[in-house]
């Protein structure tokens, strides 16, 4: 509950007209933006142990409710400037896609990653068709942005169940494997 | 072809030899749209009284209505694959965008790129995105309220008032939650946003919306700041996206264009929350 209260208090903050019309001094501004980065971050562990609880409930008849595996569920601030450090650093990731809507949605999903060989699973596994695209050179050059991913992969996430979620396993591929995908195809300029 | 095409089944864009959409090709209708950057200069005013005041944080107000276009050539590279097709643009060297079409899709996403604004000239510059068709919409456009109902415009005119409209472009200005649409008894475009934005339609089948502003004088009503916002030293980017749905005015068949619209605005608002685990230390049979 504190977490939550936190964020409830931060946002309680964020009804003030100054911080919906952005009519500020730019330092209360970057308070604001602050003040909800921490909120989500104390949010996070709120989420994270959902999750965790969810994912052991999913197994059958499991005896102990301690979750065997814990999992990060770590979000990514900064995928709006195309980076995160989790699908950028590790050669195999999972990534949980959690539907806020009453009704089931499918969605294309954008991952920054450094290289254009990756196979994704569902959690039926199910190989997913995947497009890697090259972030656009103006992205790559924001200042400042420390990533080193130089592509999006693109895949379809269908049926994501109302207020539900689903997984999915992303895993780079190597060798032999990784010249069978597409690399992106030549461009046009 | 001297016209380069994305899309699917549902919708094609073509973009003409100096990079900017052409045309658009959708619901069995093919009409000319284009779209283009360009900023109007915002109004240094000496806040003396209302007449003169200067475009601030509280106050939307060009310089004498002057505009400029972002660039005349617009540098391209096409991708194109199962999932999505892409236009990636370079307009100058602040102003970049994709254009991409998602297989499955039937409108278009443009995600654009504004900043570092440059105000070496001392200009304060006011960012737009315009979108042009031959849609005759009679100085009528509709815009949205909080995402819900929408609410009927047209140009110098309110509907319950004489207006004397002093300022051409702030004078039709409105603020857009969601949404922003204009139509002819044939064909209808609607642009979805991702936040609020200040827009209008100043002609017939225009639509036009501010993505990024940098002034530099305050305009006095009580900030006691320009908004001139800047991070690292540098004047701030602003990155976002724009939803182009195109195709006939009238209802077909019960599934008209306003329908899905609105679906694709709750599901683009609303998105899927992304959490990434790290799962170096297990195999995909083990994470299955």
């Amino acid at each position: 509950d504190p977490h939550l209260t936190f964020m409830r208090e931060t946002l309680g903050i964020m009804q003030h007209h100054d911080a919906i019309t952005g009519t500020e001094k730019e330092k209360v501004a970057l308070d604001y933006a602050k003040r909800m980065s921490v909120a989500f971050r104390a949010c996070g562990a709120t989420t994270r142990n959902v999750l965790n609880q969810l994912s052991v409930q999913s197994k059958d008849n499991v005896k102990d409710k301690t979750a065997k595996y814990v999992f990060d569920f770590k979000t990514c601030a900064l995928l709006n400037i195309t980076s995160c450090p989790v699908s950028e650093e590790n050669e195999r990731f999972a990534l949980t896609l959690y539907n806020p809507l009453a009704h089931t949605v499918s969605e294309y999903i954008r991952i920054p990653v450094p290289g254009v060989s990756y196979n994704i699973i569902d959690n039926k596994g199910v190989t997913l068709e995947s497009q890697a695209v090259p972030i656009p050179q103006p992205v790559i050059d924001i200042k400042h942005r420390n990533s080193t991913a130089k592509y999006e992969l693109v895949f379809l996430a269908t049926n994501i169940p109302p207020l539900g979620y689903r997984t999915y396993y992303v895993e780079k591929l190597e060798g032999t494997e990784a010249n069978k995908k597409i690399n992106p195809l030549p461009k046009a300029t | 072809s001297s016209v380069t095409v994305i899309g699917n089944s549902h919708i094609k864009l073509g973009f003409d030899t100096n990079g900017f959409l052409s045309e658009v090709k959708a619901d069995g209708l093919t009409r000319l749209v284009s779209q283009e950057f360009l900023f109007y200069e915002g109004a240094v005013g000496n806040n003396a009284e209302f007449l003169n005041r200067s475009s601030g944080a509280y106050i939307f107000r060009p310089n004498e209505n002057k505009i400029h276009f972002s660039t005349d050539q617009v540098e391209i590279e096409v991708y194109k694959g199962d999932l999505v097709q892409e236009v990636h643009q370079k307009f100058n060297d602040w102003i970049s965008q994709v254009v991409r079409i998602y297989n499955k899709d039937s409108f278009a996403e443009f995600e654009w790129l504004v900043g570092p604004i440059p105000i070496e000239d001392g200009i304060g510059k006011e960012v737009i995105t315009r979108f042009n068709s031959d849609i005759e919409s009679n100085g009528i456009f509709h815009t949205d309220s909080n995402g819900r109902e929408m609410i009927e415009r047209k140009l110098n005119h309110r509907d319950t008032w004489s207006v004397k409209i002093n300022e051409e472009v702030a004078g039709n200005y409105y603020p857009i939650t969601t949404k922003i649409d204009l139509e002819d008894e044939t064909a209808r475009l609607a642009i979805l946003t991702d936040r609020a934005q200040g827009g209008s339609s100043l002609k017939d089948g225009s639509l036009e919306l501010m993505v990024h502003r940098r002034l530099l004088k305050d305009d006095a009503f009580g900030v006691g700041e320009a908004l001139n916002e800047t991070e690292f030293g540098e004047g701030l980017i602003a990155r976002g996206k724009h939803h182009l749905f195109f195709g006939k005015s009238t209802d077909r068949e019960g599934v008209s264009l306003k329908g899905i619209e609105r679906l694709v605005q709750l599901e683009k608002l609303l998105p899927t929350w992304k959490f990434f685990s790290n799962m170096e230390d297990y195999t995909a049979e083990e994470w299955q």
